[in-house]
């Protein structure tokens, strides 16, 4: 299968590929790509590969086909229903993101314990208790779960969200999650991408 | 200098070791590190020895002289000012991120077109009108923006704010920014790890 490293760039490939399609182009090529991103012509060419699509000499990548292709590798032509369990600042802000329902992430329920929340709807999702959330969880037969709780909570909610039948959770809290074998953890850590930011700005004051 | 991967470790170490402070321990071993977050001993050993930390053998790394190594490497023991541009949905989460501060980052501004917005405050920030945002960048002499706007504005506000003095840039937005040499971008891209969490839930799925 792709490594991770290339599965993570094909969001920023299909980006400018659906760009080309709204500009009207037929054919991309992979030094057109490259040279918008930064990167070398052969490790996207490496790249898009593993999507199955195939370049014709000199004219590049069908751009349509191109889109399918990256679309269908990511599943993201196919819809995902997932629940959103804290909705507080960020998980307002997913729950607003037009993008993901774009690329099949279908949020059908929230989750959280402040009365206040409990029976609004935001941004078209209905927001329950928690007390709801295993009885919903299991009559919905939902996989995925988002998780945007405060870290002191993250692993009870989690234990909870297993217990009722959920198989991956993307987890945007700083706690590293103790789950079965068979529970996919895909962790979003914003304070990385800080780290990295703080230390190249300590570079260049120091220069 | 440190390599990318381990700068982006570290903010998981400095989670732990500050758990294991609160609980009062005096001493963590590499090895309960490399345990919480599922890494080899010798890996978080490594990545440790760039913040200057020296262990004792069999009693491990001082707790509290570990903490302030590694917010000293990541210089987030100093304050870093920044403005926020754009505050939608994801602006508004990432102003009452209380963790940003707790590392140096102090939003001092935020700016956003919206005539409902401009005049009020959000999370302790005052939001003011578009228009103000080269005078004020100025006038505060701040080099950090981070970057919430819609796609399609992200180039032509990122140009008015290099103008203005910005040298660095924490960029939300899907798109690529063209920058002169000196200007920092660090892009946050929320669709990269959705893309790793559909085809690990696709090969689930699969089996
Ligand atoms: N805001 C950001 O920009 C940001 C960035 C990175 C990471 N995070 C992480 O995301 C999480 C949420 O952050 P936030 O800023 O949205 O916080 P927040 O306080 O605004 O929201 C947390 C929400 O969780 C709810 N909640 C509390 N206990 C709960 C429980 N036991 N079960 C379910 N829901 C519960 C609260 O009622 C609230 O609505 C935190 O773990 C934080 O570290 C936030
Ligand atoms: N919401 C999310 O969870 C999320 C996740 C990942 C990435 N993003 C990215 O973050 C950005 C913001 O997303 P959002 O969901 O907060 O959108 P949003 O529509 O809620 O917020 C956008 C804000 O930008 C302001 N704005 C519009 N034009 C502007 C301009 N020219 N200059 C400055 N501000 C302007 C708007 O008034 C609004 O307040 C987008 O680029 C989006 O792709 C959002």
């Amino acid at each position: 299968p792709a490594s991770l490293p290339t599965v993570k760039r094909l969001p920023s490939y299909l980006h400018i590929v659906e760009a080309a399609l709204r500009e009207g182009k037929e054919y991309i090529s992979g030094t057109v790509i490259a040279d918008e991103l930064e990167l070398e012509p052969i490790q996207v060419r490496k790249d898009l590969a593993v999507t199955g699509i195939v370049g014709t000499p000199r004219r590049g990548f069908p751009v349509r086909e191109l889109i399918e292709c990256i679309n269908s590798f990511l599943r993201w032509n196919q819809q995902t229903d997932a629940v959103l369990v804290g909705a507080g600042n960020l998980g307002t802000a997913l729950l607003g993101y037009g993008e993901f329902r774009k690329h099949g992430l279908n949020i059908v329920a929230a989750f959280d314990p402040d009365k206040k929340k409990a029976g609004t709807h935001m941004n078209g999702v209905q927001v329950h208790s928690l007390h709801q959330m295993q009885d919903r969880v299991q009559a919905l037969g939902v996989r995925l779960a988002i998780l945007t709780v405060p870290g002191e909570h993250a692993q009870v909610v989690s234990d909870l969200l297993i217990q009722a039948g959920i198989q991956a959770i993307w987890n945007f809290t700083n706690v590293k999650l103790k789950v079965p074998p068979h529970v996919i953890v895909q962790k979003e850590d914003l304070s990385s991408g800080y780290a990295v930011l703080s230390v190249k700005v300590g570079i260049q004051n120091a220069q």
